[in-house]
């Protein structure tokens, strides 16, 4: 059985994935046993199911700026044409004989297929949605870059301006993923990174204040002061970074590791 | 998200096909 990473992508592929599961074993057990009925409906229904994915993926290509999923997602489009052009197929040999062996096969082959190809679109889907997480996470390191510079309020002050709706942005968007994902390990670490970054941030900006109070005072202590600030922007870094890792995993990415 | 929802109907009808084919096979087993 195939796993599934997210609990959405798991919701609409685990009840189909059983069923064909079901399929391939009961076809080994009574092969050319009795008649197929007619699927011709069924597969109809099918058919017009691809139709409608193949079009919504389409608009979803045409319209999305993400150069990966427009290079990813037309194969899996294709897979899952052909798979149920193999449904079609079975469903005419099996009309014309109920217990042709080739029609089975082409519907295992064509209800298989379908499961695959259509994850397969769902997760290049879904990558792109986390390359969309992954970019925020950036902007927060491209700030968190420049932390070590700001030598003024008000030059803090902007920082803030700038920092505080991206933070929030990438606290809401992986917190909102983390309870989508269905390996526990990698939710837990996402949780622990943005706790630690829920606890570093205020943290930081302290330390920022404190840095630019010694300057303005002529600065004695300046050098420890610096070296806390960049101590606390490198954690915060770090998190980040480790979000932007874990994003990536896949459960199948552990397996293949493991 | 209008790609999931086709994937959900596509899930729904291949899951249908694969019943209706199944059904046969377990009255033999």
């Amino acid at each position: 059985m195939p796993v599934f990473h997210t609990k959405t992508i798991e919701s609409i592929l685990d009840p189909v994935a059983q069923q064909v599961s079901k399929l391939v074993i009961l076809h080994e057990e009574a092969e050319d046993g009795l008649p197929m009925p007619d699927l011709q409906q069924p597969v109809r229904s099918v058919s017009n199911a691809v139709l409608n994915l193949v079009k919504v993926g389409r608009e979803t290509i045409n319209s999305s700026d993400d150069q990966i999923l427009k290079q990813d997602m037309p194969g899996a489009l294709v897979r899952v044409e052909r798979s149920s052009k193999l449904l079609e197929e079975a469903s005419r040999m099996l009309k014309d004989d109920p217990y042709s062996s080739p029609a089975r096969k082409r519907l295992i082959d064509g209800s298989g297929g379908i499961l695959q190809a259509t994850s397969a679109l769902l997760l290049c889907f879904d990558e792109s949605e986390v390359r969309k997480i992954i970019r925020e996470c950036h902007r927060v390191l491209d700030y968190l870059a420049v932390a070590e510079v700001i030598e003024t309020l008000d030059e803090l002050v902007q920082f803030l301006r700038d920092l505080s709706p991206c933070l929030s942005r990438v606290s809401r968007e992986v917190s909102a993923r983390e309870k989508e994902l269905t390996h526990q390990v990698h939710a837990e670490i996402l949780v622990r990174c943005l706790e630690q970054i829920k606890t570093l941030a205020p943290i930081l900006i302290c330390s920022m204040k404190i840095y630019i109070h010694i300057v303005s005072q002529g600065g004695k202590g300046a050098e420890e002061a610096a070296e806390n600030r960049n101590y606390l922007a490198m954690r915060m870094t770090d998190e980040i970074n480790e979000i932007i890792r874990v994003l990536q995993l896949t459960s199948y990415d552990e397996e293949t590791s493991e | 998200e209008m790609i999931l929802e086709a994937a959900k109907s596509i899930a729904a009808a291949t899951s249908a096909l694969v019943k209706a084919a199944s059904a046969a096979q377990r009255e033999l087993i």
